[in-house]
């Protein structure tokens, strides 16, 4: 059955993201273009990693996420990532937004990544495939 | 006298993570 969240302490920790998250934050793209973070599509991402001589966008796709053992405003998201499907864990903010192909921003917590960044953002679910980067060529 | 700041721009790559999978083989 699927665990209710953990009830949040009344206390509100400071946001320790990074500031590009919040609403309003000039992103260049890969061939100069300025965007701001709330308007950024999936095709940005795609065409800026197809002009980048080093990274290349994977498929990185929900397979679990969990409270972390740490602390009640972390979650371990686990991913599937690239064609190989290869599992790898994150710990983040509840709140860390996410790129889903598609979709648009999302995390575990929407409801306090608007809040704390004013960024427009769903919930983050299992299967969801969200944009990674990963290096063009490893050897 | 308040001066103009210049609004930071920040790379399309910082936003998304980087996933690599462990090195194991």
């Amino acid at each position: 059955a699927p665990s209710a969240p953990p009830s949040l302490s009344s206390t509100v920790a400071p946001p320790s993201l990074p500031p590009y998250f919040i609403k309003g934050s000039i992103i260049q793209l890969a061939d100069g273009e300025l965007k701001r973070v709330e308007d950024l599509k999936t095709e940005d991402f795609i065409q800026s990693a197809e002009i980048s001589t080093e990274l290349k966008i994977d498929s990185s796709t929900v397979e679990r996420i969990e409270g972390s053992h740490t602390s009640p405003n972390f979650a371990v998201v686990q991913f599937s990532v690239g064609e190989h499907r290869a599992q790898v864990s994150v710990e983040v903010l509840v709140e860390y937004p996410f790129f889903v192909f598609g979709q648009g921003w999302s995390s575990c917590c929407p409801d306090r990544t608007t809040q704390l960044l004013e960024l427009p953002c769903t919930k983050l679910s299992v299967g969801d495939v969200c944009i990674s980067l990963t290096l063009k060529n490893l050897r | 006298n308040v001066e103009p700041r210049s609004v930071p721009v920040f790379p399309w790559h910082s936003l998304v993570p980087f996933l690599e999978p462990s090195q194991s083989g």
